[in-house]
C-alpha cells in the first residue's frame, strides 16, 4: 500500500465520520441528501460482498465493516431517527435515472460476466454519480453548511488520491484497471466545481453559498 | 480462486 491510497482511505474514512457526527451531534440531517446516503449504501453493501468469500488482510476487512456499518447507521439516522428533519422536499433527484443505466452499463462493460464481478462494477459505476443527489440538493437550496462542505471535500478528495494511487501503482506495479480508473476520473471531475468553491470562497465563511 | 478485481483496494 502507498501513501496515496492510505490517505485516500483515511480521507474516505474522516468523510463518513463527519457526516454521521454531524447528524448526530446537531440531532438534524437538514441540508443532506437522504437519497445519496442510500446509494452510498448500495455502493458499499455490492461491492463488498467478498467480505463472505475471502479474507485479505485485517485492515481490508475492518475498513469494509465500517464503510458498510456507517453507511447504515446514516440512512438510519436520515430516515428513522431524525425522520422530522429530513428535507425531503429539496431531494427530488430522481435515483431511478443513475441507477438504471448504471446497472446497464455494469452488464455491458465488466471484467468478468460473473454475478460477484458485476455487482463490483455496478459498485463502481454507481459510486462515481452516487453524490449527484447531494450536489443537486445543494444547488435548488443554493447554500451548504461550512461541516456539510468538509464532508464533500473529503469524499471529493478521497478518490482524487485514488487517481494518484493508481497511477503510482501503473508505473511501480503494472497495475491498471481501466474501469476503476474511467470511473474514478468521472467521479472526481463532478467535485471540481465544489473543490474551486471551497477553496475560494469557504474559508471563514460560516456557509458556503452556491450561484445558481 | 483468484478474484479477477482488486479487492484489496477500497
Amino acid at each position: 500500500m502507498n501513501i496515496f491510497r492510505l490517505t485516500g482511505d483515511l480521507s474516505h474514512l474522516a468523510a463518513i465520520i463527519i457526516l454521521l457526527l454531524k447528524i448526530w451531534k446537531t440531532r438534524s440531517c437538514a441540508g443532506i441528501s437522504g437519497k445519496s446516503q442510500i446509494l452510498f449504501a448500495l455502493v458499499f453493501t455490492s461491492r463488498y460482498l467478498d467480505l463472505l468469500t475471502s479474507f485479505i488482510s485485517l485492515y481490508n476487512t475492518t475498513m469494509k465493516v465500517i464503510y458498510i456499518g456507517c453507511a447504515y447507521a446514516t440512512v438510519y439516522l436520515i430516515y428513522a431517527k431524525f425522520k422530522a428533519t429530513y428535507d425531503g422536499n429539496h431531494d427530488t433527484f430522481r435515483v431511478e435515472f443513475l441507477v438504471v443505466p448504471v446497472g446497464g452499463l455494469a452488464f455491458l462493460v465488466n471484467h468478468d460476466f460473473s454475478p460477484l464481478e458485476i455487482l463490483w462494477t455496478f459498485s463502481i459505476y454507481l459510486e462515481s454519480v452516487a453524490i449527484l443527489p447531494q450536489l443537486f440538493m445543494i444547488s435548488k437550496t443554493g447554500e451548504a453548511e461550512t461541516i456539510t462542505t468538509h464532508y464533500l471535500f473529503f469524499l471529493g478528495l478521497y478518490r482524487a488520491l485514488y487517481l494518484i494511487n493508481w497511477i503510482w501503482r501503473f508505473y511501480f506495479e503494472g497495475f491498471f484497471d481501466m474501469i476503476a480508473i474511467v470511473a474514478g476520473v468521472v467521479q472526481t471531475i463532478l467535485y471540481c466545481d465544489f473543490f474551486y468553491l471551497y477553496v475560494t470562497k469557504g474559508e471563514g465563511r460560516s456557509q458556503l453559498s452556491i450561484p445558481t | 480462486e483468484e478474484a479477477v478485481t482488486d479487492k484489496d483496494e477500497l
